[in-house]
């Protein structure tokens, strides 16, 4: 543990505390795409499968329900649960994830690390994390004006990938076999995805004004 | 270099 991945996974924690923040307190799931909470909640429930039989230490295991807790939260929320399921809009938020979740389940089959069932649905779950932000920011270009707690949020987001990014490059010079081809390319093609949202959140909250993030 | 099979990351 590093202090680069310990930061990134406390970012991931506040990302879902400032969502489930926003659509309990706000009542309003307005700006949020349940179709990427969706694919987070299969990536955490297919890629922590081996919470039954893996222990890697108590810090893991304990994040590992916390994500698929959240995310699954987060979901029934906005689907489910009213006020906050009137205020999804489906003609906004229509990205056709099935475009996402069938390359992804292909790739995971044909490209993991040891042909066992499990690296395959790992690798699966790496690969559509990769691309699960995407229904996110679509809707977010979709809309143009960006809400503060829903900036932050993504904000938090790409503050995470960044941040795993950095803890990859330290422990590839700080230990001797650590080589992780997939996930670092799957993090780095996700990182990538934040570059553009950066820039405009930077616009936007620079200078310590508060306002909200406009895209083109 | 080998291909790191344990998953300590999340």
């Amino acid at each position: 543990m590093n202090i680069f991945r310990f930061l990134g996974d406390m970012s991931h924690i506040l990302s879902f505390v400032i969502l489930l923040l926003k659509i309990t307190q706000g009542k309003s799931a307005a700006g949020i795409s349940l179709r990427t909470q969706e694919l987070y909640m299969i990536v955490f429930c297919s890629r922590y499968l081996d919470l039954f039989w893996n222990f890697s230490s108590l810090y893991n295991s304990f994040l590992k329900v916390v994500f698929i807790a959240c995310s699954s939260a987060i979901v029934y929320i906005i689907r489910f649960k009213s006020p906050q399921k009137d205020t999804w809009n489906p003609e906004l938020d229509n990205f056709p994830i099935q475009y996402l979740i069938g390359p992804c389940a292909v790739a995971g089959l044909l490209i993991n690390q040891d042909w066992t069932p499990f690296e395959m649905i790992w690798a699966f779950s790496i690969y559509l994390e990769a691309v699960a932000i995407l229904p996110q920011l679509f809707l977010l270009q979709k809309q143009g004006e960006v809400e503060n707690l829903t900036s932050h949020y993504v904000a938090a987001l790409g503050a995470y990938r960044g941040l795993y990014l950095m803890n990859w490059v330290y422990r590839y010079f700080t230990e001797d076999d650590y080589l992780q081809r997939i996930v670092w390319f799957a993090g780095t093609v996700q990182t990538g995805l934040y570059i553009d949202f950066f820039y405009h959140y930077y616009q936007s909250k620079r200078g310590g004004l508060s306002r909200p993030v406009k895209l083109p | 270099l080998r291909e790191m099979v344990e998953k300590d990351e999340l």
